[in-house]
């Protein structure tokens, strides 16, 4: 069972599969697993519903783990699943939001680059999907999206780690989430979880161009910021996505802000490079914990302005 | 399995417009398989990057002969990579 298993550790994608079905079968009445589709390579995209019941209601979408070497984004991702629904009937909080709304987690956003990064290359990023006529594999799925699709900061070539692939929404894994997103047609927020650099953005990314709610979204972000520092005082940085990183076409938020999803939010978790990518296991949970904070900052304000 | 046996990540802090242009230059250089965790983007903003052991000392020497600050974020990628794959085989362990 589920009690063995320890949420501060990296694990192979099977067993984070297996402790999913755990949480569900754990939580039956507050959480579900549905497949939204198959990877490249035919591995099921699931993500995990967690709803009190009634139908259609407004919904909370989160991913981690876009960029498969980020493994944090994913034991993250794990660690809240399991968070919210051993939490709900004991947090306030947890229990308004959802009572009124629905939360989707995918946890594992590219299962093949995952399992590729744990069998063959470490630092792998992309997809595994091939490009007809070049030796290279894989595409950026964070600059597939259609949202200024090919523009700055992706690459048309397919060797690039940021080769934004042959045109938007090309990669089964990101028109999965597109599909999904459409058909559901009340998500409300669109939250994004990568690593590292400790950041809180919202769109946009393609251009530097402030969005209609900058105002409101960054005083979304600082708040949630603020208390993800409350728990360890992990500093993070604030702001839209051109500014606080880089210009980046063809992203996730980017997306679901102009498809009408205005919090549109995405996380860089821990640390700011003295171990990047390669975040030691016992830095999971702490920064599990102080992400969830954030997170339910995050949460408390979409489900106090329905819009 | 990829071997980085050698390889660094040196964080990189371009000063001007014209450094980072030269950063987004040696990104692009395919031959030498360098792999950015943080893309160059704007002057004082660091970027990270992986650098393979074979064109190392060539980077290092780019990277001083321009004026482009640097330091040695991560010496050994290898023993990073192996440490991690150490503790979650001795997870897997007490696991089963």
């Amino acid at each position: 069972g589920s009690s063995s298993f320890n949420y501060g550790a990296y694990h192979p994608l099977e067993t984070i599969y297996q402790e999913m079905d755990n949480i569900v079968a754990e939580y039956p009445k507050i959480v579900s697993k549905l497949q939204i589709g198959e990877s490249y390579e035919k591995r099921p995209l699931y993500v995990l519903k967690f709803s009190t019941g009634g139908k259609n209601r407004p919904a909370i979408w989160i991913d981690a783990g876009i960029h498969a070497r980020e493994w944090v984004t994913q034991a993250t991702a794990l660690w809240t699943a399991k968070k919210i629904a051993s939490d709900y009937e004991y947090d306030p909080s947890v229990n308004s939001l959802l009572n009124t709304m629905d939360l989707f987690l995918l946890v594992v956003a590219n299962p093949d680059g995952y399992v590729f990064s744990h069998t063959e290359n470490r630092m792998w990023r992309k997809t595994r999907s091939k490009t007809p006529g070049s030796p290279c594999v894989g595409v950026d799925p964070n600059r597939n999206w259609d949202a200024g699709f090919g523009g700055p900061g992706a690459s048309s070539n397919p060797c690039s780690d940021s080769y934004h692939g042959p045109s938007a929404d090309s990669e089964v894994e990101v028109r999965s989430v597109v599909d999904f997103i459409k058909s559901h047609g009340n998500v409300k927020a669109f939250i994004s979880i990568h690593s590292y650099s400790q950041l809180l953005m919202f769109p946009y990314g393609y251009t530097c161009d402030n969005i209609r709610d900058r105002a409101e979204l960054d005083n979304v972000a600082r708040t949630a910021a603020n208390a993800l520092t409350s728990l360890y005082g992990t500093q993070y940085k604030v702001g839209p996505i051109c500014s606080v990183i880089y210009q980046a076409s063809g992203g996730s938020i980017d997306w679901s802000y102009n498809y009408g999803i205005k919090y549109s939010f995405a996380f860089e978790l821990r640390d700011t490079g003295r171990h990047g990518f390669l975040l030691p296991a016992d830095q999971i949970i702490p920064t599990a914990r102080e992400t969830w904070m954030g997170l339910k900052s995050i949460f408390e304000h979409v489900r106090d302005h329905p819009y | 399995l990829e071997n980085f046996a050698g390889d660094q990540v040196l964080r990189v802090e371009p000063c001007n417009e014209e450094q980072v242009r030269l950063l987004k230059e040696l990104r692009a250089l395919e031959p030498l398989q360098l792999d950015f965790w943080r893309f160059p983007s704007y002057p004082n903003e660091p970027a990270d990057v992986q650098v393979p052991f074979a064109c190392l000392q060539d980077v290092k020497v780019f990277l001083e002969s321009r004026g482009i600050k640097y330091c040695v974020m991560i010496e050994d990628i290898q023993a990073a990579v192996d440490e991690e794959r150490r503790e979650m085989y001795l997870n897997q362990r007490r696991e089963r």
